[in-house]
């Protein structure tokens, strides 16, 4: 009989690592600053 | 392989605030009522290829009012945006350049103004004074006195009103009146105006010599009134082109859309 194999934690240290040099995104390009105040 | 397709323009790209410079220079050059705006903030842009080498750019620009009126020879960039606190007005415009290369060129200007909202302003500061309506019968009768005053005591010439840019009223803890107004020099002195003021007439363009007043009457509890005025000239400056209009708070005004073809 096939029983479905619970999928065990992943361990913190298996967890995938992040890929070197992960950047997070970019700013959305618009609106962009505001360069006194906004009312 | 060919080089990717440079990504969307984005608001903070100094190509966009180049753009924006130049429609904002366009705007204030333009106008000749009321102040000039500086910008606050590029809402958003759109970049459609018109052929080789050439874009068509529409902004959405946010701008907030300065201190200059707009026949101020002060620069833009020494021009200070109005506080908060003193009420501020926002210009919200949409834009439609031309850029061939580097050069940008200004197609057509649509502005919008408006006056903070009264509810914003109390929240911060219940006691600053609001704007109010030009032609509120305290602020005219305060244009009025202020100019009189000045007129009175003054050995230069004499001054008429051109327009009354903004005025505020505060209630609390005394009650004043702010005004603020553009002047023009006459061909008359003072002294002159007193015999016959119908002859005193704006000078010609070629001489024309603007100015700006600030006054305020504080009236007290014994219902005495305090006037203080001051008024500068700016001296003979060479006029600039008509144009659009943009800093009356709550009116819009549209640049005659020359579409391109």
């Amino acid at each position: 009989s096939v029983a479905k194999r619970a999928v065990a934690e992943v361990a913190q240290h298996d967890k995938v690592p992040r890929p070197v040099g992960f950047l997070p995104p970019p700013p959305p390009p618009c609106p962009g600053k505001i360069r006194h105040f906004r009312i | 392989v060919p080089a990717a397709p440079p990504g969307p323009l984005g608001c903070d790209d100094p190509e966009s605030e180049e753009a924006a410079e130049v429609a904002v220079s366009y705007i204030n050059g333009r106008s000749h009522h009321g102040y000039k705006f500086a910008l606050n903030r590029i809402e958003n842009i759109r970049v459609i290829p018109e052929g080789l080498n050439s874009d068509i750019i529409f902004l959405e620009l946010d701008l907030l009012e300065t201190t200059c009126h707009i026949l101020s020879p002060t620069p833009l960039e020494n021009c200070t945006v109005r506080s908060f606190a003193e009420h501020a007005v926002e210009g919200d415009c949409d834009v439609k350049l031309l850029r061939v290369g580097r050069k940008f060129s200004m197609l057509a200007s649509k502005c919008h103004s408006h006056a903070d909202s009264s509810e914003d302003i109390l929240q911060v500061c219940p006691d600053c004074p609001l704007l109010t309506s030009l032609n509120n019968t305290e602020v005219l009768t305060t244009v009025t006195a202020a100019l009189n005053d000045h007129n009175s005591k003054t050995a230069d010439a004499y001054l008429r009103l051109l327009e009354i840019g903004r005025a505020k009223i505060q209630y609390h803890p005394a009650h004043i009146v702010y005004v603020e107004f553009a002047v023009a020099a006459t061909n008359c002195s003072a002294k002159e105006a007193k015999d016959n003021v119908e002859a005193c007439q704006l000078l010609p363009d070629d001489q024309s010599n603007y100015g700006f007043c600030t006054a305020t009457i504080a009236t007290t509890q014994d219902k005495s009134q305090d006037l203080r005025v001051d008024c500068q000239l700016y001296g003979h400056q060479v006029p600039t082109p008509d144009s659009p209009f943009l800093s009356r708070p709550g009116v819009t005004y549209s640049q005659s859309v020359q579409d391109t073809p």
